[in-house]
């Protein structure tokens, strides 16, 4: 069963095109793992983008040194995936 | 559940679950229900299709599907809600009762079972199908990137290891061979609408290319009276226009396939998170999400009802 403890997803909203062409190079480094909940594909839409745990220093280097502001919007994806199970159990019930 | 009465809209359920309510739906609507297998996924789960029929021989048809990406659960969950709202709504709501007084509804509610049973078992944030891939550690493809329509193109991924992998060919998973196969078969689909999540999107054809559809204007003003019905409800913001306008390129996507099949009233949509959950979206808010999809759904069926071509 894969976990995703302290997985974390980000939301960022791209400035310019320039950004959004940053967000498309992250999301190709295959070995980042980055996985594109919602796609950069314009300035007014913002992307968000589930990263493993043994990624986020990376990848949060790669956006802080380029100037990329982004938010954490799930501190920790298995807590929430954790609190969801116990819902569907508890309503199962 | 042996009673829809007692089955909770407004939860997340698994598949046996799901099937066994549409046991239950077909045995409540005799005449009005029926659950026919279109075909067997990668790994022998049955494709099931609701259809909504009021009698008649190949009448003109409405086809809805939810379940496409396995993690999109509020999808599956607002199939459900919406299938069980068509049955209530019949008879009682004079828009949908004229609609199945003259037209069919298919509704595939987990068009990605294999992918669905995995979310619940091994992955909850699973996309794909489960096939095989020789030569290939990955398995799985994106069932929205198979389909014959600029297959192959940009927009989509020849790495069976990327979430979007397109497949060796065109219609190479079940999932997706089945739909076309049903489709061709039907010849008489004259609305087409896939939903997924999340996005708050509504987008008619083309994801593959830049070339306008012939009908852009006709699907841009359907498009824009279904947000704003959708929008009256609980006040969620969608946008609207072509895949490749609105999001970015995507190549053999769904409902590109089907405009090319002919079928005019092709959309997607892409549901609502107006918090900040993503594929994790909150049970609270499934019946919210059903019912403001619904206002925009009732939109282009009966569009589609008064505009047959």
């Amino acid at each position: 069963k894969q976990l995703f403890v302290g997985d974390q997803v980000l939301r960022i909203t791209p400035r310019d095109e320039e950004q959004i062409s940053l967000l498309k190079v992250l999301g190709e480094q295959e070995d980042l793992q980055v996985d594109f909940w919602r796609h950069p594909t314009s300035l007014s839409h913002p992307a968000d983008l589930l990263v493993p745990f043994s990624s986020l220093q990376e990848v949060k280097s790669f956006l802080e040194a380029r100037n990329i502001p982004y938010s954490i919007i799930m501190e920790d994806v298995q807590k929430l995936l954790d609190e969801e199970q116990k819902n569907m159990t508890k309503s199962r019930r | 559940e042996r009673s829809i009465s007692t089955f909770d809209f407004g939860s997340y359920h698994t598949m046996e679950e799901i099937f066994s309510w549409m046991d239950t739906l077909v045995e409540n609507h005799p005449n009005l229900v029926s659950k026919l297998q279109i075909g067997q996924s990668f790994e022998d789960r049955p494709l099931y299709v609701l259809k909504f029929s009021t009698g008649g021989s190949n009448r003109s048809a409405i086809w809805l599907d939810t379940g496409t990406h396995s993690r999109e659960w509020i999808t599956q969950a607002i199939g459900v809600w919406t299938a069980n709202k068509i049955a209530e709504e019949y008879g009682q709501d004079p828009s949908i009762t004229a609609i199945l007084d003259s037209m069919d509804i298919f509704f595939e509610v987990i068009v990605n079972p294999d992918g669905f049973a995995f979310t619940h078992s091994s992955n909850r944030l699973w996309r794909k199908t489960r096939s095989l891939n020789p030569g290939s550690h990955c398995i799985g493809v994106d069932p929205n990137r198979n389909w014959d329509a600029g297959f192959g193109g940009s927009g989509s991924s020849g790495n069976s290891c990327s979430d979007t992998y397109r497949g060796p060919y065109a219609n190479s998973e079940p999932e997706v061979k089945s739909i076309v196969d049903f489709v061709k078969s039907h010849g008489n689909i004259k609305a087409f609408v896939s939903i997924h999540s999340y996005s708050q999107l509504l987008l008619y054809p083309y994801g593959y290319t830049t070339t306008p559809a012939p009908d852009q204007k006709e699907l841009h003003e359907i498009s824009q009276k279904a947000v704003a019905a959708l929008e009256s409800l609980y006040g969620t913001k969608y946008k609207y226009g072509s895949i490749i306008t609105t999001i970015y390129k995507a190549s053999g996507s769904t409902i590109d396939w089907t405009y090319n099949q002919g079928i005019k009233y092709s959309f997607t949509f892409e549901l609502r998170d107006t918090g900040r959950y993503g594929f994790l979206l909150p049970a609270t808010q499934i019946v919210p999400t059903a019912e403001e999809t619904w206002q925009a759904l009732k939109v282009i069926i009966l569009h589609a009802r008064d505009n047959l071509y």
